[in-house]
């Protein structure tokens, strides 16, 4: 465990709490994809299904519980206690243009070809295109509300963080997953563009809105 | 790196 590491799980953590406190606060998840969320909540679930075979450390299996627990809680929010809030018309990325590639993806492309193995490849793949729905809701719209940008910052940088610890791994370690880093690097450019809009618009107090 | 120890980040 390195310092990149943990920042990198901190500010995932903190990127899930913010989403969930900005909806239960304001009690509205307009803006809000919830078909990335569904995603997510897809990613975790097939990803921590080790959680019933593999004992990692006591910090593994509850980060794994807590984020499990957040991304359902948030799709219930969305589909559930504030649906009326919910801009349905806004969110219409078509998910099997991205469940089907990847899926055939993973049975591909996999360390072995087990079941638990196939779904952990699937989630490190959906995992890297999730955000998407989301991205381009935003971009229909034209604007993201500036504790929405903030969530998506952290998500962001999550992954990135987790760059710097696989470089870091590589060098110390001699570890090297090479499914996590092709994928953690495709997931961190998607977010490039709007780190971009992140640190000319909103960190100078400006809303993000696109021309 | 052992695939078979499973995975360990998150």
């Amino acid at each position: 465990m390195n310092v990149f590491r943990i920042l990198g799980d901190v500010s995932h953590l903190l990127a899930m709490i913010l989403l969930l406190l900005k909806i239960w606060r304001s009690k509205c998840c307009t803006g809000i994809s919830g078909k990335s969320q569904i995603l997510f909540a897809l990613v975790f679930t097939t990803r921590y299904l080790d959680l019933f075979t593999n004992f990692v450390s006591l910090y593994n299996t509850v980060m794994k519980v807590i984020f499990l627990l957040c991304a359902y809680l948030t799709v219930y929010m969305i589909y559930g206690k504030f649906r009326k809030t919910f801009d349905s018309e806004n969110d219409t990325f078509r998910l099997e243009f991205l469940l089907v590639p990847i899926t055939g993806l993973s049975f591909l492309e996999n360390y072995s070809f087990t079941p638990l193995e196939i779904l952990w490849t699937f989630s490190i793949y959906l995992e890297s295109v999730a955000i998407l729905p989301q991205l381009f809701m935003i971009s229909k719209t034209g604007e993201a509300e500036t504790i929405t940008t903030h969530y998506l910052f952290f998500l962001g940088l999550y992954r990135a963080l987790y760059l710097a610890n696989w470089i870091w791994r590589y060098h110390t370690e001699n570890f090297y997953d090479q499914i996590a880093v092709v994928s953690g690097v495709v997931q961190t450019i998607f977010y490039c563009d709007f780190f971009y809009l992140y640190v000319t618009k909103v960190l100078k107090g400006k809303k993000l809105s696109l021309p | 790196k052992d695939q078979e120890a499973g995975h360990d980040e998150l």
